[in-house]
């Protein structure tokens, strides 16, 4: 993988694809 | 500061093509992509077409009403009046 | 004017993906990804890491940098002052 590649294991477990404009999306958490 | 952001926003657009090519039909590429990445992790899916889908077309609008390439792509009208604005 | 724009967009959209999954080095999803959306055509690349990741890396850095994310995350200094501008 390069240099741009995200790293391979995200800290949080469960990853949600929400709008990050949501009211509810909470930056912290991700 | 700037190497957190490049991180957070390299999983945050990691997370949403992973989300674009479900939506548009490309699970194969979806899964790929994934284990590729080696991404283990258990993901929630937004509303179709996606978070990715849906900026991109605001972007793109915006990108191409730009004064200096309005001439050469379709624009909305709204993307002018934001440009101009 | 926004239906072209939006088919426009659709396919600038799957174009810069597939950049993006070279990029990152997911060859096979990149490679899945056109088959799966039969795309003939063949493409010529962008320096890397690619367009769609160097808009989303501005856009993900001025949306943390907004006044009221700006304390939750990453920001660059740059995206402060400009959303402060």
């Amino acid at each position: 993988l390069s240099e741009y590649a995200p790293p391979p294991n995200p800290n949080s477990d469960h990853l949600v694809a929400a709008n990050p404009f949501d009211d509810n999306y909470n930056t912290i958490s991700y | 500061a700037t190497i957190p952001t490049r991180v957070a926003a390299g999983i945050r657009l990691a997370l949403y093509v992973y989300e674009y090519l479900l939506h548009v039909g490309a699970q194969k590429s979806a899964q790929t992509f994934l284990s590729e990445i080696r991404w283990e992790k258990n993901i929630t899916l937004g509303e179709p077409p996606g978070f990715l889908h849906s900026w991109w077309c605001v972007f793109w609008d915006l990108y191409c009403a730009a004064p200096d390439r309005r001439e050469a792509c379709e624009h909305s009208s709204e993307a002018k009046a934001f440009q101009d604005y």
